[in-house]
């Protein structure tokens, strides 16, 4: 029955990670042969300091390789990596090569058991050592994400004490017999192990062995560490892939045989924990530097700290008036200097006090936005002009004058032109009605011509006259 | 080291490999 833990916390313990102490190596491997219940057996501890920048899971022959489930030896994987020292790392698939539990390799996850509960142990980003028992939502995490997690069977030891039993009840499978489970933790063998102790250095272990034969069982191999002061540590894979290289050479006894087994031959394995020199972190340096033996070169005056992410301006933080940024300090409008500590001097003013000042008369000019304050008796944008102050009576009569003199000038202008266009009525009416009469006398009708009788026998005068041009009818 | 594959005959596994452990 074994449930998926997807969701909450479990059972783990998480180590801060320990200032960097300049030691004078960072990597320290130790031979031994050491006698377990009248069996000598040998092996190798490997201590390493600041493990974010020295330990790497890796997937077997380079990335890539557990999503080919490829098998490589651990020489293999490790050469082409350039690890110092190299073991076995996580469970695999025999037959397919599936690499087992979580992978997270340099950063990038590679696979994940979801949820599915065995020991594991890994490095947080923020260097925190995590060692036990994880949810799929907690190797999941991105606030603090893992940058090297592998998985194993068995917490062998958890805050200096050994955990075996406990591992047995959360990581066995209880509905399969339980001998097999058992059978592994209590049977002898070659052995590995990771962990970690108290100064916060990585700890390597590695026991040559044969199941059955030689070797070691857990509950030995977990006193030996507790021995070494290791604090936190995982049981990992065992018997024939247990492998020891060193500068990328075998350095162990393993014991798979060979197609001859007159030999003896190293496993192809699945994952590899390995250990290297110092790498930046990020390795990168977060873009704004260079990695040289471990340690980040910033570019520039201005990128500091130890993955250059932080910029550094000096004490006076650019005083409050700036912004530091990649090429100093950037100084808010109105001040300027290498530390933005001098206010624009008087006729400048703005970013980097770049604009002049257009201030008259003696105004002064604002250095933020260059608005001039007017001394007394100017005015205007600039203060190029003389305020003329009136008296407040004479000031209102000249405004009512000068109101009055617009209102009277309209009117006569009005009554002008009414005037005008009366004139010129009458005079149309009169034209007007002229005209008519003198139509009227000419045009009403056609008329009869009566000469005037005989009066006393003699035409008027007039008719004489008219008698003449009788034809003309129109006569004035 | 001419090592060359190995027989992967020295087995030590946590689960029986008869049965893979099956999550429900």
């Amino acid at each position: 029955d074994c449930t998926r833990v997807r969701a909450g916390s479990r059972e783990h313990e998480s180590w801060p990670p320990t200032p960097a102490t300049p030691s004078p190596r960072g990597l320290a491997v130790r031979a031994f042969v050491s006698h377990f219940s009248d069996r000598a057996v040998a092996g190798h501890l490997t201590r390493a300091a600041e493990p974010l920048r020295t330990f790497s899971v890796l997937e077997p022959g380079g990335s890539g390789g557990c999503a080919s489930r490829r098998r490589a030896t651990v020489e293999e994987t490790a050469r082409a990596a350039g690890c110092s020292v190299a073991q076995n790392g996580g469970f695999f698939r025999m037959d397919t090569g599936e690499c087992l539990g979580n992978v997270v390799s340099d950063g990038r996850p590679v696979s994940s058991a979801g949820g599915l509960q065995n020991a594991q142990f890994g490095i947080r980003r923020d260097g925190t050592l995590v060692t036990g028992y994880l949810s799929e939502e907690e190797v999941l995490d991105t606030k603090n994400p893992f940058v090297q997690l592998l998985s194993g069977v068995v917490w062998l030891i958890r805050n200096g004490s050994v955990y075996i039993n406990e591992s047995q009840a959360a990581e066995c499978d209880e509905t399969q017999e339980t001998g097999s489970f058992s059978k592994f933790v209590n049977v002898m063998s070659a052995r590995t192990a990771v962990g970690h102790d108290r100064k916060g250095q990585l700890v390597f272990f590695h026991a040559d062995g044969q199941t059955e034969q030689r070797g070691i069982n857990l509950w030995e191999m977990a006193e030996f560490l507790l021995k070494q002061d290791v604090v936190n540590a995982i049981n990992l894979d065992g018997g024939g892939s247990a492998t020891f290289v060193l500068n990328g050479t075998l350095a162990s006894y393993p014991s798979d045989h060979c197609q001859d087994n007159m030999w003896r031959c190293p496993r192809r394995v699945s994952t590899v924990v390995c250990l290297h020199e110092p790498r930046c972190q990020p390795p990168d340096c977060s873009g704004h530097g260079t990695c040289v033996e471990g340690r980040c070169q910033c570019t520039g005056h201005f990128w500091q700290g130890a993955a250059c992410n932080k910029l550094d301006c000096g004490p006076s933080n650019c005083s409050q008036h700036g912004l530091c940024t990649e090429t100093g300090c950037r100084c808010e409008a109105g001040w300027t200097g290498s530390n933005c500590s001098e206010a624009c001097s008087n006729g400048s003013f703005g970013e980097d006090c770049a604009m002049r000042c257009q201030c008259q008369n003696g105004a002064a000019c604002d250095p933020v936005g260059g608005t001039c304050t007017c001394p007394p008796g100017f005015t205007g944008h600039t203060c190029e002009q003389v305020k003329q102050c009136f008296r407040p009576s004479e000031a209102t009569l000249r405004t009512g004058e000068l109101s009055l003199l617009t209102g009277t000038t309209w009117l006569a202008l009005t009554l002008a032109l009414v005037f005008l266009l009366l004139i010129s009525t009458v005079v149309n009416v009169s034209l007007l009605l002229g005209s008519r009469a003198e139509r009227s006398r000419h045009l009403d009708g056609a008329y009869v011509y009566h000469p005037l009788q005989e009066m006393n026998g003699e035409l008027l005068a007039g008719e004489k006259e008219q008698q003449g041009d009788a034809h003309n009818p129109f006569k004035d | 080291l001419g090592s060359g594959a190995s027989r992967d005959d020295d087995l030590l596994l946590p689960y029986s490999h008869a049965r893979a452990r099956f999550a429900r």
